[in-house]
């Protein structure tokens, strides 16, 4: 699970 | 966190809380389209599989928690708990029509090519067009119980909010989720035809009736 981009948002 | 954000998360707590009063009060699935439920289930649980693995906040936690459970909740009560009054004939919508281009793109559109952000990128493209089910259901129907439209209401505000908090994260951070932001102008947009009717209509106390 690649954590790239960390999504803050829901 | 924007005021814009708070707002949107809010709207869509109000939408899902609407719904599931709507169901458990009427004691029927009436007039709700069961696909666009199951269909916001795989939106959430694909999209919050980061629910272990990284921590934003308490806020961020208990809302995913919140989402996914009581998306379950009204799967439930849609096709098992109140099965009788769901209105199948009505709910004919093909959901592979939506699923599978969703998930096409995002293996092609995403930031990075892993398992996490294909999935969280399905997500955003399917959430965009999953309430099309609903939609048509209510086009079908002809119209929409009270209740219903407000639920409608409450959900196409919340990523209409997300897009004045887009504008602003922009503006005051300068950067913005090119992947979030295209797929939530969609799903605004969609809730257009609606929009109109409801602020047409149901605002002034009439029945929201899609005319013939």
């Amino acid at each position: 699970l690649g954590l790239a981009h960390i999504h803050d948002e829901l | 966190m924007t005021l814009f954000r708070l707002a949107g998360d809010l709207s869509h707590v109000l939408a899902i809380l609407l719904l599931l009063y709507k169901i458990w009060t009427t004691k029927s699935a009436a007039g709700i389209s069961g696909k666009t439920q199951l269909m916001f289930c795989m939106v959430y649980v694909t999209r919050y599989l980061d629910l272990f693995t990284s921590f934003i906040s308490v806020y961020n936690s208990t809302m995913k928690v919140l989402f996914i459970s009581a998306s379950v909740a009204t799967v439930y009560l849609i096709y098992f708990k109140f099965k009788a009054t769901y209105d199948g004939n009505h709910d004919t919508f093909r959901m592979e029509f939506v699923i599978v281009p969703a998930l096409i793109l995002a293996l092609i559109w995403n930031y990075a090519f892993t398992f996490f952000e294909i999935s969280w990128a399905f997500s955003i493209f399917l959430e965009a067009v999953a309430i099309l089910p609903q939609l048509f259901m209510v086009t079908k129907t002809g119209e929409a119980e009270n209740i219903t439209s407000h639920y409608l209401f409450a959900l196409g505000s919340y990523r209409a909010l997300y897009i004045l908090n887009w504008i602003d994260r922009y503006y005051f951070e300068g950067h913005w989720d090119p992947i979030a932001v295209t797929a939530g102008i969609v799903q605004t947009v969609l809730y257009g035809d609606f929009f109109y009717l409801y602020f047409t209509r149901v605002i002034k106390g009439r029945k929201l009736q899609v005319l013939p």
